[in-house]
């Protein structure tokens, strides 16, 4: 699965996900990708969301619409990634399940895992782009 | 308070030493993915970005979409995308589509071009089709190597292939 959020100069926020699926899925199988507020979220003032991992969890837990509840009651955004991992990560218990990128309307990003692996990158106007593979880079 | 900012993904899961050999190739990708992204959040908004920085990965062939996706249990690459503009909650997604490689901006043809917010399947294909998107191109032989692996890695377990397929994915919790 790929993703990525933006925030454009006149305060816009946009977010979009593509993915091939799991290896050997049912013909037919769809997991959060396509979801508005499970794989992808995006609403202005508040924040925009693109997750990865076993679709099947995150499309039951609605991950990218928890993230924006959370912003919109005032968590910070790297706060609120942070915590719907950890439900995710508690509630099947099971690790390696869920990738979620963040960016709220200030421009704070928001980036975590609970994965070995977590391809991931970032840039703004007049920085450098940063990028990282492993979950604990 | 922070302007024209886009952050990526490439996909999250379970280590396999594979991932530090393909490092070089995997870096590039999401490089261009961001120099993609970034130039059309300088010339356009924040949806052009997304959507460039994603169609970068989908067309690379490194990652788990597009021309690289993972094949389903027929040997078929099956693709699902989505976009979503926060300025009006606009919403366009495809799923299970087979057509062309570059699925998010067919979703966001979805979203701009029809009344509807979801095609999947056929009609998605039928979409991609009528809009003249580029096909698939075939599987790369690394990727049915793979899922020839996958298969009778899945088979010698004796996994009834046709039912539990969550417990495969467990397995090899790939992405």
């Amino acid at each position: 699965t790929v993703g990525a959020v933006a925030l454009d100069r006149d305060g816009n926020l946009a977010a979009a996900t593509s993915t091939g699926g799991l290896w050997l899925k049912l013909p037919g199988r769809v997991g959060d990708t396509p979801l508005p507020g499970a794989g992808v979220y995006a609403e202005n003032g508040v924040v925009a969301v693109s997750a990865t991992g076993i679709g099947e969890l995150i499309a039951r837990y609605l991950a990218a619409a928890r993230v924006a509840f959370k912003v919109k009651s005032g968590v910070s955004v790297e706060q609120a990634v942070r915590d719907v991992v950890h439900e995710v990560t508690r509630l099947f218990s099971e690790e390696n399940t869920i990738g979620l990128i963040a960016l709220d309307a200030a421009g704070n990003i928001g980036i975590h895992s609970n994965c070995e692996v977590f391809l991931r990158g970032y840039t703004f106007k007049g920085g450098e782009p940063r990028v990282a593979l492993l979950g604990s880079e | 308070m922070l302007r024209e900012v886009l952050v990526i993904h490439g996909g999250a899961g379970r280590f396999r030493p594979s991932i530090l050999e393909e490092r070089v190739a995997i870096e590039e990708a999401l490089r261009s993915a961001l120099y993609d992204g970034m130039s059309a959040l300088s010339s356009g908004n924040a949806l052009d970005a997304v959507e460039a920085a994603v169609k970068s990965m989908e067309g690379s062939g490194v990652f788990n979409a597009g021309k690289g996706a993972s094949l389903n249990l027929l040997g078929e690459q099956a693709l699902d995308a989505s976009v979503m503009f926060g300025r009006d909650l606009s919403f366009g997604a495809v799923a299970s589509l087979k057509y062309t490689w570059n699925a998010v901006s067919l979703a966001r043809k979805v979203m701009e071009r029809t009344d509807h917010v979801f095609l999947v399947g056929y009609g998605a294909d039928k979409l991609a089709e009528a809009l003249g998107f580029e096909r698939t191109p075939p599987p790369p032989p690394r990727l049915l190597e793979r899922y020839r692996e996958l298969l009778e890695k899945a088979r010698s377990l004796g996994y009834d292939l046709w039912k539990r397929n969550f417990e495969i994915a467990r397995l090899f919790l790939p992405d």
